[in-house]
């Protein structure tokens, strides 16, 4: 099985090519490994089924092996998606983080209560399947704004998510294409540098192509 | 939509990583645009697992809290950027640089003005070296400057100073332009608004018919 997982995260990884990245100058030099780069984290991305066209991977998860240290800035449009308002009461509660759930095709945004109640019931399975309380899983949701998530298929498709998991760069890049919606390209990107003479890596993942003029607190 | 998710193996505690995340994605994701149309879903979730075994970081103005800022910016601006640079129907990224304001805020918000405007993004789609549009854009970004300290140059060409367009070489810079979008690269402006220490940058790309393409037929 592990063997079939990398070859389908490393599929999953060039399903579109990756940006270029133009990092500024600085004493870090750039890693290959994106959010997996950094000590304790694993990704995965896979196709859950969840878009409306095409099968390019559309659900991904960032985990970490321990309680980690959790911030968020987000979207200052009064008309927030249901992720948004659910993340932003998950990290009022809790300091740290374990897992980020994110899915493309649909924003789940200007769906009331029952986006909300969508987003407590994956937030709930990732966090049993993984032994976590609920609070620790944060949500990402991108897509068709009106548009509630396809519960059936995301909570049907986590099993395999999780399995998938892995702290390769295969598993950094399959989740930078699966968050993607109508960018061209998969954006990812990690630096290895020194925090008070020890080795820090920092590393990221990123979408996003049209709707952009973030004002993000 | 934007989203991102940040990882680091440093150890830092929750209100400094916090006060961090916000700075980076003032310097960085705030700082782009495509369309000027801000998301309901734009979502930045950073995660610090503290597994290098770096020291624990719980001031933000200590050495080791500046290294941790500058590689959390240069990450963050390198998926900026990257963001920009993939603009739906962009043919080039536009990175415009000002320098000279009272404050990095100021000077960021001069940055961003310019980037987003529609006449600008335009004009680089056209190959057109327009500098009136750049300082009108300055102009009305609600930051005060006084308009004869206004330098303006696209790429290396200095297109205006003092406040006054300069006689340049109208098919060189619009050959700027032209190569910069044939290999969808960077078109560089460079804003400077007076002597004042604050500099900032931001992030765009032009604007093309393939955008309106785009949107018109992708549907909510």
């Amino acid at each position: 099985v592990a063997a079939s997982s990398s070859s389908s995260m490393s599929e999953a990884s060039n399903y579109i090519p990756a940006a270029p990245i133009f990092l500024p100058e600085g004493p870090w030099q750039q890693i290959p490994g994106g959010v997996t780069a950094a000590k304790g984290f694993k990704a995965a991305g896979i196709y859950g089924g969840l878009r409306a066209k095409g099968e390019k991977p559309d659900l991904a998860l960032v985990t970490c092996d321990v309680d980690a240290t959790a911030a968020g800035a987000f979207t200052t449009n009064m008309v927030a998606a249901a992720p948004v308002l659910y993340c932003k009461n998950a990290l009022d509660i809790s300091k740290t983080a374990r897992a980020v759930l994110i899915n493309a095709g649909q924003a789940n945004a200007a769906t009331g209560d029952a986006g909300y109640q969508d987003v407590l019931e994956s937030a709930g399975a990732l966090a049993m399947l993984l032994k976590l309380k609920p609070e620790e899983v944060l949500i990402e949701s991108t897509g068709i704004i009106g548009q509630r998530i396809k519960k059936g298929a995301l909570l049907n498709s986590l099993p395999k998510l999780v399995n998938s998991l892995s702290p390769s760069i295969e598993g950094a890049g399959s989740a930078a294409v699966a968050i993607t919606t109508t960018d061209l390209v998969s954006k990812s990107v990690a630096v290895e540098s020194q925090v008070g003479g020890t080795n820090i890596k920092v590393g990221g993942m990123a979408k996003g192509s049209g709707m952009i003029h973030p004002n993000m607190a | 939509t934007m989203l991102g998710v940040i990882t680091t193996d440093a150890l830092v505690n929750s209100d400094v990583w916090r006060k961090m995340v916000q700075i980076s994605v003032n310097r960085s994701f705030n700082q782009i645009t495509v369309d000027g149309d801000t998301s309901t879903n734009d979502t930045v979730i950073a995660l610090a697992s503290g597994l290098s075994g770096s020291i624990s970081i719980s001031n933000i103005n200590c050495h080791e809290a500046m290294q941790l800022q500058a590689c959390l910016d240069a990450v963050m601006q390198g998926l900026a950027k990257s963001i920009a640079w993939d603009g739906e129907g962009a043919t080039c990224l536009i990175e415009v640089t000002v320098t000279g304001a009272e404050s990095e805020a100021k000077a960021a918000k001069i940055a961003r003005s310019v980037a987003s405007s529609s006449l600008v993004k335009a004009a680089v789609y056209g190959r057109d070296p327009n500098w009136g549009r750049i300082a009108a854009a300055a102009g009305y970004a609600g930051i005060p400057f006084h308009q004869n300290d206004l330098r303006i140059m696209l790429g290396d060409i200095l297109l205006m100073d003092n406040g006054q367009p300069l006689s340049f070489d109208r098919s060189a810079a619009s050959n700027y332009l032209r190569k910069a979008g044939e290999i969808h690269g960077t078109v560089g402006i460079y804003i400077s608004v007076g002597d004042g220490p604050g500099s900032g940058q931001a992030w765009g790309c032009d604007l093309s018919y393939d955008y309106v393409k785009i949107n018109a037929e992708y549907t909510t």
